[in-house]
């Protein structure tokens, strides 16, 4: 464990705190897509599939039942929640996201370190989380008004993903033969298609304005 | 278990 890694795993506890709050607390889900939500549930389902038969260790397995739990809970609260549900524009949130996860089961099946099912599984899981964030970013271009904890919430996923590929330089710098091409370019597809909402999250901070993202 | 074959990652 290195520093990039643990506040890289916090930032990711932060964004699903904030998310939660904000749902939770006001009891609305408003600019939030669920399309996102549901794809980062498949994504934890899909790579932790190992929670109970490989143990790293107690933080490893805390974090991936925080992270699993979490993420259902967020998915039931706007497709069930009888107050949050109505808070969810569903006629915005229209990315077709199973045109996201054919590719990358595709991609998963064909570009793998091992040709088995968890393997397959645990790839396709960082396929798929490196274009999970889409349908949140088209909801957003569609919604004019991003309330600040939304803002924040994509700002935290964002980082998180970034100090995790200074993890993965770290590790590549301090440990042998420490190579791992598919996290490193999933995780860096993934950054990448933050870029212009970093960019424009750092305007309104600069400019002291509300984040607008242009149409 | 030799650390490739186990993902120590979240």
């Amino acid at each position: 464990m290195n520093i990039f890694r643990l506040t890289a795993d916090m930032t990711h506890l932060m964004s699903v705190i904030v998310l939660l709050l904000k749902i939770h607390t006001i009891k609305s889900c408003a600019g939030i897509s669920l399309k996102t939500q549901e794809l980062y549930a498949i994504v934890f389902t899909c790579r932790y599939l190992d929670i109970f038969t490989d143990f790293i260790s107690f933080y490893n397995t805390i974090m991936k039942v925080i992270f699993l739990w979490t993420s259902f809970s967020i998915v039931w609260y706007m497709r069930y929640h009888k107050i949050v549900r109505r808070s969810y524009d569903k006629d915005q949130d229209t990315f077709r996201h199973v045109f996201l996860m054919l590719p990358c089961l595709v991609l998963a099946l064909l570009i793998n370190e091992r040709f088995t099912f968890k393997e397959v599984m645990w790839t396709f899981s960082f396929y798929l989380e490196a274009v999970a964030i889409l349908p949140q970013l088209v909801l957003l271009q569609r919604t004019r008004n991003i309330d600040n904890l939304t803002g924040q919430y994509i700002f935290l996923l964002g980082a998180y993903r970034a100090l995790y590929i200074l993890n993965w330089i770290y590790r590549y710098v301090t440990e042998p033969n420490y190579v791992h091409w598919i996290p490193w370019m999933s995780g860096l597809v993934q950054t990448l298609l933050y870029g212009d909402f970093f960019y424009y999250y750092f305007l309104s901070w600069k400019n002291n304005v509300k984040l607008q993202l242009p149409a | 278990e030799e650390a490739t074959s186990t993902h120590d990652e979240l």
